[in-house]
């Protein structure tokens, strides 16, 4: 986290703000709801209580405003500039004005009003802009799912930097961003894509290219805002360029950013029999158009051409690629297949059928 | 590999580093190298904030970086 030079905070614990005015995009119930809500996501984890008044001068006054409205940072039409919020102080100060021709939602399209609100309240109270991306406080604009939203840990060190821990008797505390080089880190589901690999763990994706040295992280939710976090499994289908991630018993087919029509479907529709409720791992061969499903201990071979399930399926994870076990993770690279357990990856050569060597799950990054 | 940048990108570039790097506005024709160091050092700071390469120089990840919806506060306390 980071905190706006001379560390402006309020006097006061007890703020008051006032809704000048409201959004023609959403219901205005919707509207107070959303604002209301991104003030208890800072009142949650320091001493800090908001009371809305209707009329006279607030603390935090929150409208939506177009274009030039007379405080030198004019915003310029849809995207860009979102909104942006003055530091603590009288008059101006710790205002919130939101860009009135972006299109404000409470969903995932457009731009959510409760998540810009919750981010710009953070410079309203003190906050600068945090280089987590996972934070809230990160400049750029991501969706994250609304209704299970957690204040991310670096933000409440952020904001208890500047009131203090919170009045309630257990603290409060959320997620961290994961750190690439954590020894002990473990992947949800790993694929190519377009000649990268992504690398998937809770909310966040690891894009990394072969021939670039730094790895970045980014939400998952940036490059694909309907997916829930957790994804399970993923692979791509090279041939159509497509890219197909699981998450429980639903999976989703993506053409670059857009879910293809029909989808989420149930993994069901694939083959899989009614005891299967989860995919951990995937992969697909480019060369045979064969993808490969790993459920507990045992894989099935799908056939992309048939679209259909292979003969004689499921097998023993162990009698084909080695005393492994449970695969969280897989993908093919440079022919070699890499089979993802806990902080280790097992390098397989399907021609020789052999175990190459183990790495820890990690060494793609160069940490 | 990187393509060069083309002239509206690099307007784009400007605009950004003007709004949320403190890039001053160039005043003078004479004073073009030296707000071209200018841009260079903003450009560092902004790579250095997202993660990214830090070059100094104007690449594809940068503008694409760029042109995502954002904050309308500066990234840097000056």
């Amino acid at each position: 986290y980071v905190l706006i030079d001379g560390n402006p905070k309020w006097p006061r614990n007890d703020l008051t703000y006032r809704i000048i005015n409201r959004t023609p995009d959403m219901r205005p119930a919707d509207v107070d709801e959303a604002i209301k809500q991104a003030f208890e996501v800072w009142s949650n984890v320091v001493p800090l209580t908001f009371r809305k008044i209707e009329d006279g001068a607030a603390d935090i006054m929150m409208s939506f405003q177009f274009r030039d409205h007379g405080d030198g940072y004019p915003f310029y039409g849809p995207h860009g500039t979102l909104a942006h919020a003055f530091q603590p102080g009288p008059r101006i100060g710790g205002d919130v004005h939101f860009d009135e021709e972006e299109t404000w939602t409470k969903n995932s399209k457009g731009y959510n009003l409760f998540i810009v609100a919750a981010h710009e309240l953070g410079h309203s109270l003190g906050l600068a802009h945090s280089p987590d991306p996972g934070s809230l406080m990160y400049p750029n604009y991501a969706y994250r799912d609304t209704k299970e939203f957690h204040l991310p840990q670096d933000d409440i060190n952020g904001i208890q930097a500047i009131y203090g821990q919170s009045l309630q008797p257990v603290q409060p505390t959320g997620p961290s961003t994961p750190r690439t080089c954590d020894p002990n880190l473990s992947f949800d589901a790993v694929a190519t894509l377009r000649g990268e690999m992504l690398f998937f763990k809770g909310r966040y994706l690891w894009r990394k290219h072969p021939q670039i040295r730094e790895t970045e992280i980014n939400l998952i939710s940036q490059f694909w805002p309907t997916l829930p976090a957790g994804i399970q499994a993923a692979y791509e289908d090279v041939e159509k360029d497509q890219f197909v991630l699981f998450k429980e018993d639903k999976f989703w087919v993506f053409k670059e950013s857009n879910v293809v029509h029909g989808y989420p479907k149930r993994i069901h529709q694939l083959g899989f029999p009614k005891t299967v409720k989860r995919i951990n791992a995937a992969f697909s061969d480019k060369n045979t158009r064969k993808t490969y499903f790993f459920v507990a201990n045992k894989y099935w071979r799908y056939d992309e051409n048939r679209q259909s399930m292979d003969e004689g399926y499921p097998r023993n994870i162990i009698s084909v690629f080695g005393k492994i076990g449970k695969v969280d993770a897989a993908f093919q690279h440079d022919g070699y297949i890499y089979l993802f357990h806990g902080r280790k990856q097992t390098q397989f050569d399907p021609n020789t059928k052999q175990v190459v060597r183990v790495l820890k799950s990690t060494s793609w990054f160069g940490c | 590999a990187p393509l060069a940048p083309e002239v509206d990108t690099m307007m784009l570039a400007e605009g950004y580093l003007r709004n949320f790097y403190g890039l001053e506005t160039e005043l003078h024709p004479s004073f073009k190298r030296k707000i071209t160091d200018s841009v260079s050092e903003k450009l560092k700071k902004m790579q250095s904030f997202f993660g990214l390469k830090v070059t100094g120089k104007l690449n594809n990840e940068t503008v694409e970086m760029m042109k995502q919806p954002r904050c309308g506060v500066p990234d840097i306390g000056e």
